[in-house]
């Protein structure tokens, strides 16, 4: 039932579902593709990982999706994006010759509390759901919570606002594991973090309007791969640092991400119909992952292709 | 479960700074409980706010009167919910 030809990718699934169908992926992709716990959540949930690789100590791209709860058709985008990877390794060429020179880990749902949550309580809800000592009200946004400029603009000090930044760097577990991992891997190229809705493709800084040493690079490489995206249905895309194209925003993962030295550090921010918000129908999940892929693999064969 | 019977999300379109400034002061009227989808950051960006059914009133009034260009993104946003949630019970069937 669960096998990956019956799932149905233009649906929204349960985490349970997601997690089983990660197996039946696994089963069928065994020289290709594992799952990896990265470690448990706050409500003690795995967090579960999946490497793509063709061999040992490989350089690595980082990709997740859906670290903010509501945001559904980011995780679903990973799910349809894991399978696309999987099948698609053999027969297209590019992406066989990525996956010969480097890894590839794909973490489906960086916020499993969460998004339990929304699937059970709040559909509506965009945070963890650890307890904040002192307030009645739970959870740190877990995009204000990483170690770049924490406590800065754009983030909340308030536990009951939606952006509010956590006690301390790191404390929500679920940003600890992949801090953790990253950090003792210490081979990614890129670390890419999926997000919904806005139609956008961000690179640092959002604790700060300045320049990242890399910024022209980077601005081209974005530029590029929105260009690609559009090439299927249109959709346009804004490019640039985070702070400049929405706002000031403090302690995010890819700010971290690029002060701990990977360079090609990408945040997107997938399609905006402009009637639905988090709620975009479940017939667009395909259409917004076979947009969004394009836009991956022009990112990541620029990673292969410029070694640092 | 959290039900959101009759909250609409609003789409404003600030045409100018002070519009985005006028924005920015609903941000800290906590009275009304709005949520901002995106937040108001310049005039190139749509604000997307969920209104609560309560709140309607005087936030469209608070619109009008600053001649803020509005529109209807969601009109009640617990029936998308309940569409998604149907759709998903259906497909879990299958």
């Amino acid at each position: 039932e669960l096998s990956t030809r019956s799932i149905n990718f233009a649906a929204y699934h349960t985490l349970d579902t997601i997690y089983s169908w990660m197996d039946s992926l696994v089963a069928q992709h065994p020289g290709l593709v594992t799952k990896e716990e990265v470690g448990r959540s706050y409500e003690g949930r795995p967090m579960y990982v999946l490497k793509f690789s063709t061999g040992s100590d490989r350089p690595a791209i980082w990709i997740d999706t859906g670290i903010h709860a509501r945001e559904w058709v980011s995780q679903a985008t990973g799910v349809w994006t894991a399978n696309k990877i999987a099948t698609d390794y053999g027969s297209d060429a590019s992406l066989t010759s990525l996956l010969n020179s480097m890894d590839l880990y794909l973490l489906i749902v960086a916020n499993p509390d969460g998004y339990v949550y929304t699937h059970t309580r709040d559909r509506m809800w965009r945070k963890t759901r650890s307890v904040n000592p002192g307030s009645a009200c739970r959870g740190v946004d877990p995009n204000r919570n990483w170690d770049a400029g924490f406590g800065g603009p754009g983030a909340s000090t308030n536990p009951c606002s939606d952006s509010y930044h956590g006690p301390a760097a790191h404390s929500e577990v679920e940003v600890k594991n992949v801090v953790d991992l990253i950090t003792s891997h210490g081979n990614f190229k890129s670390f890419i973090s999926v997000h919904a809705y806005s139609q956008l493709l961000m690179y640092p800084y959002g604790y700060s309007c300045s320049h990242v040493p890399d910024q022209p690079e980077l601005d081209s490489v974005g530029r590029a791969a929105a260009q690609k995206l559009a090439s299927l249905y249109g959709t346009s895309y804004r490019v640039g640092n985070i702070c400049n194209i929405i706002y000031p925003a403090s302690g995010g993962s890819i700010d971290w991400s690029y002060d701990a030295g990977i360079k090609y550090s990408f945040a997107l921010e997938l399609r905006d119909t402009g009637r639905y918000g988090f709620l975009l129908p479940a017939s667009q999940i395909v259409p917004t992952a076979s947009e969004t892929w394009l836009a991956l693999k022009h990112i990541m064969e620029h990673v292969r292709d410029h070694p640092y | 479960q959290r039900l959101f019977v009759g909250d609409q999300v609003i789409r404003i379109n600030a045409e100018s700074e002070e519009q985005i400034q006028l924005l920015q002061a609903l941000e800290t009227q906590e009275e009304w409980e709005l949520e901002f989808w995106r937040r108001p950051v310049s005039t190139g960006l749509p604000v997307d706010v969920r209104v609560p059914r309560g709140s309607l009133e005087p936030v469209r009034s608070y619109l009008l009167a600053h001649d803020l260009p509005f529109s209807v993104l969601i009109s009640n946003l617990q029936e998308l919910l309940n569409e998604e949630k149907a759709e998903m019970e259906r497909n879990q069937k299958l």
